[in-house]
Formats: structure tokens, C-alpha cells, sequence
């Protein structure tokens, strides 16, 4: 059959490859042959040649001695596909059409794998041919495609380099734990991949960040679906784990990813993650010195860093954007009807299940209640550099007045979710930071509260406790506004009636 | 609650000085377990 | 009835690839008992650093013939460590080069120390690179010229160069050294340049340069 014709020619580059070196032009003559000689003159043939492979290397791990050499055809499967990328003359389709022939077909043989019943699943040929593919491409790519002789060729390549890792993302995608759960491990390994992580980190112009976040998001979005905080799975547990070190990983190697990129993070953090948001939204940019945040005279005021805007690469007009127009307009003129109209666009439609810390769902969309707030915060900085401080620390500013409101006449789920987007933006020393302390600081003591205060200082209190009292890192602003609630001559938090209630409370705090 | 994450960093090769190094390029696996081995990073030699 | 689902070139496995889209839509609220044994299953087959290391396919035992040759491993040194570990400490590097090495004096140790402290690179902290900082430079030439197109000699060339201060010549293939030697005062000059190179292909030896061979700085390869 044709199959085996494929498998008998496949075999043929298997042993070539253990005879001669991998830049040998033997194996560029080989290929030539396949296309010159009807092998892999067509599309369709390509298409069924990368089947016929692909499941005779996979048929090969799964009966090799697995003490051996278990990837030797997978091994030359992803040599070949990726060789093919660089030398076939690409007039009539382009190397994203070749790249987006072959990986419906590895997803294919893939899907077939994973799902059909009855079969011996093991990720790890499939890991193993993507993680070749990383290799192959990488070998090539160095000093931009330096070795790659033909000028013409050399730039093609280096035009598509960025495309390579964004098709081989969304093949990740396509793979993600969620839809292929035999996958996970195997998936996470291939996301932090060093190969595939780093370089996307790092292509020009942050091109690679906005697939990385789809990544990422991929990865929380299946470890919320399956964290209940009563249990949670060992294997879920593990992957926990891994993800967790990834992200360190990130933290020290480019924190400015975390921190440009934290919104959409937080977006799609499981809400029990303490230690998780915690290590995110403590990346510092790198060089910077933290001051000591538990000293009880640092003033904010006096720090250079405290001027500068934090940057952000998402779009946060996509976010919100039927309450941008509303926002903006009550920044200017505040008036109680565009606030009727903002606090009524913070409600979902339907409720959302979520594993929270003292609640099973959410009535309130989140998402837009922290769009709202950053934007509070993104509009201060830039009013800050064109003014002055006084226009934007000041409990008379529209920015404030907004989030007052907000928390004023909202429910106390919208009160808490405020306080907690809020309470995020305390991260390094930058002007987000040093506005929210402001504004926080200001709400905790604020007799414009009423008989709702007691309230609002419970919500706050809480809402830092549950960053601190985690294991560490803390975030640097954090450290701070506690120290200043804690040696205040103003407050005495024992004092606070919710707090002399609650004796683990009280023990906590009396200490500090 | 979270963990002590110094085991964690300190298997990264993070140090806790202040003086960084990158290690996500040599990054063996996502878990200290899969970790055992060193893998080859990417290199260049000239012709 | 959809066409698709009729070509032969993948009819049959579009059925899978599309069952799996299913949760991607509409994510099971519980993990259904098959979901959770391949989740467990994955944990067990999880790859490994060996999984995720680099093809090797076929190299050529040495790239130059050597009589000892057949003392010398052919598969590529791999560190295996327990869990727990870590990477070392940082400060090994500084110890190792000292002492008699053909082209090193005491005066410039202490600024290589620096140097090295400076220049850290991606390898530094990998316990191959380490380990190469404890080698002669008569093993660190051996892997560079029997070991061609590997990332042994990759390592080797990285420490003659950036460590030793060696300089890899393009067009005659040698290394080469410059000794700056500090003439006593009085003298028309302060110090004395002479070279040094390698000799791979004959004596197999460090050799002084004649006195008015001064290589080219355009000669040697920029690592």
C-alpha cells in the first residue's frame, strides 16, 4: 500500500540520519529525491507521508525497549519536517502555508491517540517531536540564520522566525490541558520549554507576549476550573506546583512581562492562588532598589520611583469598553447618573461560579470592576505628570470621589471586589502604588463613610490580610500601607470591633 | 496559604541576592522531580 | 455528511480532534472519571529533562584521528544530581584556574576573577561549564579540535576564550595567546608583548611566536 511505501522511505532517512552528520548534504539530496521522485511532490502527499511517520515513530517508541533509544524515528521525523522548512523552494505555497499543513496533521494523529478508547496514550512521543521541533529551529536561527549561505533565503527565514513561534503556539493552544487532560504534563513542560519560553519572552518588539498571555491564561483558566477549595487533586496539585515555578522563573528571568501583563493575569487567576498573585504582582523592574517598606518614615513623597507611571501592555479598551465613555466622562463632571449607569454595568447578567474565600459566586463581573479601577489609576498618572499632586491626591479629585462612590453605593460584594483591585495596585514603588496607599489610607479613616466606615475598614483590612498573611514574597506596597495602618496614631486596629470579635484576627495583628 | 519558596527558588538557581542571572534558558522541566539531568541549551559555533 | 468528514486524507481522525473541543467550550464542571485518570496517567508519563534534552543523531566518534581515541566516551557528559541540589555555589568558578597554567600570571588572575564575576552568561551556572574551568588547557584544546560541531566544543571554545583569554585565529585554525610581560623601570618600554599558539596539528604544544609575527586582530573570531 501507499502506507507502506511511506513507512519503507521514512525508515530509509531513519538510517541515514545514524550514518551521516545532521547538516550532511546527503540528507539534503534525500529530500530532493522524495519531492523529484513523486514521494512529496504534492500537498497531499506531504499530508499522508507526516501520517504514515508520524504513527510509525509513535508505533516505534510505544515497542522500544524503554530503557533504549525510544525516539530515534521521532527524532528524525522532526528533523525532516523542520529541514523542509528551510531548504523546499516555497514559490508556490509559503513556509506559514507549509507549517500550517503540518501541524493539522500532527494534531490529527495526535487527537486520535489521545481520544480513541482503548489505547495506550503516552504524551511522550508527542512532547518529544515539539520539543525537536524548538531544537531543529533553534540550531538554525542563530546569529539570525547566519548559516544559512543564500542571502534570500537567510532573510525569508528571519521574516518568519516570529511567525515560526506563533503558529507553533497556537498548535499549543489547540493542545491545551482542558481539551487534552492526557497532554497536561507534557504541556506545561512545552510552554516553559527553553527553548520556546525565553524566545518568546524575548522576540523584537515583544511580539511572542500576547500568544505567551494566551498560554498562560490556558494554563489558570484550567487550574480554576479544577481547584476547589475544599480538595484538590494531587495531579492537579502537581500541576499547580509546576506552574507556580514557571512563573518564578519568568519573575527573575523578565519581570517586566508580569508586571506589564498582570491585569489580564489577574483576570484569570483562580481566586484561592494567594501566593500565585502574590509572586506576580511582586516582579520589580530589574535594577530597582527596593527602600525598606516596614521603616515607619519613609515617605512616599520623597521617592523618585513614586512619580513613575507603571507601563501596561494590554489593551484596556477591549476590557470595558461600553463603560470607558461613561468613566471618562465622570473623571471630568462627576455626576450621580453616570454613576447610576457604571455601578449598574458592574452586574453580570447571570451569576458565575467561583471558588472563593468565603464565597461560591460572583453576581459582580470583575473583570470590568478592575478595568475600571486601573484606568483610575492610569488617568492619575498622566494627570500627575501634566499637574501637579495636589490636583490627584486629593479626596476632592474625581478619581477618588469615583471609587468612593463606587464602594458607597454598591453591594458589599462590589465593595470588596473595589477594594481588592485596589489593593493590587500596591506593587513596587511607581505612581499606582503611591496613589492607591493614598486612597486606601484616606478610606480607612474617612468620616464621609457614615455608619457604613466599620464596614469599609473590614473590607480593607481583609483584603490586605489576605495578601500577608500568605507565605511570602509580599508586594513592597503591601509591606507598606500595613506598616502605616499598624503605627498609626490614628487607628488602633485591636481597637476595631471586627477585630476585637475575632480572637485569630486579634492574634495576629497583636504581635505586629 | 501558599509555601516557603526559598527550596523552590534555590532548585531554580534563583539567587536571593540581589544579583540576577537568567534561568529560564536553561530550564530543565516545570518540577524539580523531572529535573534530575541537565539539558543543552542552545549554542552557536561558527563555520 | 460533510465533506470533510469523506476525504480520505482525514476523514477518519477529524472525529477525534473535534471530540476535544467539546470541554474547550463547555469545561465540565467536575472532573469526570475519565478526564481524571488522564490527568493522573500524564503525571506518571511526564517528560523529563532527558525527554525535553536535545537529539543526537549521528556523530562521528572524533573528528580528528588521535591515538587514544578509544579511551574516550562517545555519548555526551551529563550531570545527574539529586533533587534538592540546587546549582552549586556560584563561587567555584573563581578558585579553579589559578596556579600553573601556560599563559596565566598572578597579577592577572585577580583581574580574570573580576571579569568573570562580570561576564556571567547563560552557561555559567550549568555544571558542564564548571566543570570545564577545572580542565587543562591540553584537555579544553583536545575537546575543541576532536569534538567539532558539538556543544562540547562550544564549552571549550567559551572557556579559552572568555575565561583563559585565549583567541581562536580563523584562518590558520590555532589559538593564540598574548603574554604581557612588565619590564623593569628604566627601560624604553613599559611592557613586552610576545604571542604564543597552539599547535594542534603538530607538536600538539603551546610554541612561542617568532618576535615579529604579530597576528591580526580582523583574524581572530569574535566568541
Amino acid at each position: 500500500t501507499n502506507t507502506e511505501r511511506y513507512y519503507l522511505v521514512f525508515t530509509e532517512w531513519v538510517k541515514l540520519l545514524q550514518r551521516v552528520e545532521g547538516d550532511d548534504i546527503s540528507t539534503i539530496v534525500f529530500l530532493k529525491q522524495m519531492k523529484d521522485k513523486g514521494v512529496l511532490s504534492k500537498t497531499d502527499q506531504l499530508i499522508e507521508f507526516i501520517k504514515a511517520a508520524l504513527e510509525l515513530s509513535i508505533f516505534s517508541f510505544k515497542e522500544s525497549d524503554p530503557t533504549g533509544e525510544v525516539f530515534t524515528a521521532i527524532d528524525a521525523l522532526g528533523k525532516m519536517i523542520i529541514k523542509l522548512l528551510v531548504v523546499q523552494d516555497f514559490t508556490e505555497m509559503t513556509r506559514a502555508d507549509y507549517l500550517n499543513l503540518v501541524f493539522p496533521v500532527i494534531a490529527l494523529v495526535f487527537s486520535k491517540d489521545h481520544e480513541q478508547e482503548n489505547t495506550t496514550f503516552n504524551e511522550r512521543p508527542h512532547f518529544r517531536l515539539l520539543s525537536n521541533f524548538l531544537f531543529e529551529w533553534e540550531t538554525i536561527r542563530g546569529h539570525k540564520f547566519i548559516k544559512v549561505r543564500n542571502v534570500v533565503t537567510r532573510k525569508e527565514l528571519l521574516d518568519f522566525d516570529t511567525e515560526f513561534y506563533n503558529i507553533f503556539s497556537s498548535y499549543l493552544q489547540s493542545a491545551q490541558p482542558i481539551a487534552f487532560p492526557g497532554f497536561s504534563f507534557a504541556w506545561v513542560t512545552l510552554i516553559s520549554h527553553r527553548m520556546f519560553l525565553p524566545t518568546m519572552l524575548r522576540l523584537p518588539n515583544n511580539a511572542g507576549w500576547k500568544n505567551l498571555m494566551l498560554l498562560l491564561i490556558d494554563l489558570l483558566k484550567f487550574l480554576d476550573k479544577y481547584t476547589d477549595k475544599n480538595e484538590v487533586s494531587n495531579a492537579i496539585s502537581v500541576v499547580y506546583k509546576g506552574a507556580l515555578r514557571v512563573f518564578l522563573g519568568i519573575s527573575n528571568d523578565m519581570p517586566e512581562f508580569l508586571i506589564e501583563n498582570h491585569l489580564e493575569l489577574m483576570n484569570n487567576l483562580p481566586p484561592t492562588y494567594f501566593q500565585l498573585k502574590n509572586v506576580i504582582l511582586s516582579a520589580i523592574p530589574k535594577k530597582m532598589m527596593l527602600p525598606n517598606p516596614y521603616d515607619p518614615t519613609l515617605s512616599l513623597e520623597d521617592i523618585a520611583a513614586c512619580k513613575e507611571p507603571p507601563k501596561v501592555f494590554y489593551d484596556l479598551i477591549a476590557e470595558f469598553s461600553t463603560l470607558k465613555k461613561p468613566v471618562d466622562n465622570y473623571l471630568r463632571i462627576p455626576s450621580n447618573s453616570l454613576l447610576k449607569t457604571i455601578i449598574s454595568n458592574t452586574y453580570r447578567n447571570e451569576y458565575e461560579l467561583k471558588n472563593g474565600i468565603g464565597y461560591d459566586y460572583l453576581s459582580v463581573d470583575n473583570n470590568i470592576v478592575r478595568a475600571i479601577v486601573i484606568h483610575v489609576g492610569i488617568e492619575v498618572g498622566s494627570e500627575y505628570q501634566r499637574m501637579s499632586s495636589s490636583a490627584v491626591f486629593n479626596t476632592k479629585s474625581a478619581y477618588y470621589t469615583l471609587l468612593f462612590n463606587l464602594i458607597h453605593d454598591g453591594t458589599v460584594e462590589l465593595q470588596y471586589q473595589v477594594i481588592q483591585a485596589m489593593v493590587e495596585q500596591l506593587r513596587y514603588p511607581n505612581v499606582h502604588t503611591y496613589w492607591f496607599i493614598f486612597a486606601l489610607r484616606n478610606m480607612f479613616v474617612s468620616e464621609e463613610w457614615g455608619d457604613q466606615l466599620l464596614e469599609v475598614q473590614e473590607i480593607i483590612l481583609r483584603n490586605l490580610l489576605e495578601r500577608i498573611i500568605v507565605n511570602r514574597p509580599h508586594t513592597w506596597g503591601i509591606s507598606v500601607i500595613f506598616t502605616q495602618l499598624i503605627t498609626s496614631k490614628e487607628i488602633n486596629l485591636l481597637d476595631l470591633p471586627f477585630v476585637k470579635k475575632l480572637p485569630e484576627v486579634r492574634n495576629l495583628l497583636s504581635p505586629l | 496559604l501558599g509555601a516557603d519558596l526559598s527550596s523552590m527558588l534555590h532548585s531554580l538557581g534563583i539567587p536571593r541576592d540581589s544579583k540576577r542571572h537568567r534561568v529560564l534558558d536553561t530550564f530543565q522541566s516545570p518540577w524539580a522531580e523531572t529535573s534530575r539531568s541537565e539539558v543543552e541549551p542552545k549554542f552557536f559555533i561558527p563555520d | 455528511e460533510n465533506d470533510a468528514f469523506n476525504n480520505p486524507l482525514f476523514g477518519e481522525e477529524l472525529k477525534f480532534w473535534l471530540n476535544s473541543k467539546r470541554p474547550l467550550m463547555q469545561p465540565y464542571k467536575e472532573m469526570p472519571e475519565q478526564m481524571i485518570a488522564q490527568v493522573e496517567s500524564s503525571l506518571l508519563n511526564c517528560p523529563d529533562s532527558l525527554d525535553a534534552d536535545s537529539p543526537h543523531f549521528y556523530r562521528k566518534p572524533l573528528s580528528l584521528p588521535h591515538p587514544t581515541s578509544i579511551f574516550f566516551p562517545n555519548e555526551p557528559i551529563r550531570f545527574v544530581y539529586p533533587v534538592g541540589s540546587g546549582q552549586g555555589q556560584p563561587n567555584d568558578q573563581q578558585q579553579t584556574y589559578k596556579g600553573k597554567q601556560a599563559g596565566s600570571s598572578n597579577q592577572e588572575q585577580d583581574s580574570e576573577s573580576e571579569s568573570v564575576k562580570k561576564t556571567e552568561d547563560i552557561y555559567s551556572r550549568t555544571s558542564l561549564a564548571r566543570i570545564f574551568t577545572k580542565f587543562d588547557l591540553d584537555t579544553l584544546f583536545f575537546i575543541f579540535y576532536h569534538y567539532q560541531g558539538t556543544y562540547d566544543q562550544f564549552l571549550a571554545a567559551r572557556e579559552l576564550s572568555k575565561n583563559r583569554k585565549w583567541k581562536f585565529n580563523k584562518i590558520d585554525r590555532c589559538w593564540y595567546y598574548k603574554e604581557v610581560e612588565k619590564l623593569p623601570p628604566g627601560m624604553l618600554q613599559a611592557e613586552e608583548e610576545s604571542w604564543r599558539y597552539f599547535d594542534y596539528q603538530g607538536s600538539w604544544l603551546a610554541r612561542r611566536c617568532n618576535n615579529d609575527v604579530v597576528p591580526k586582530e580582523e583574524d581572530f573570531e569574535k566568541i
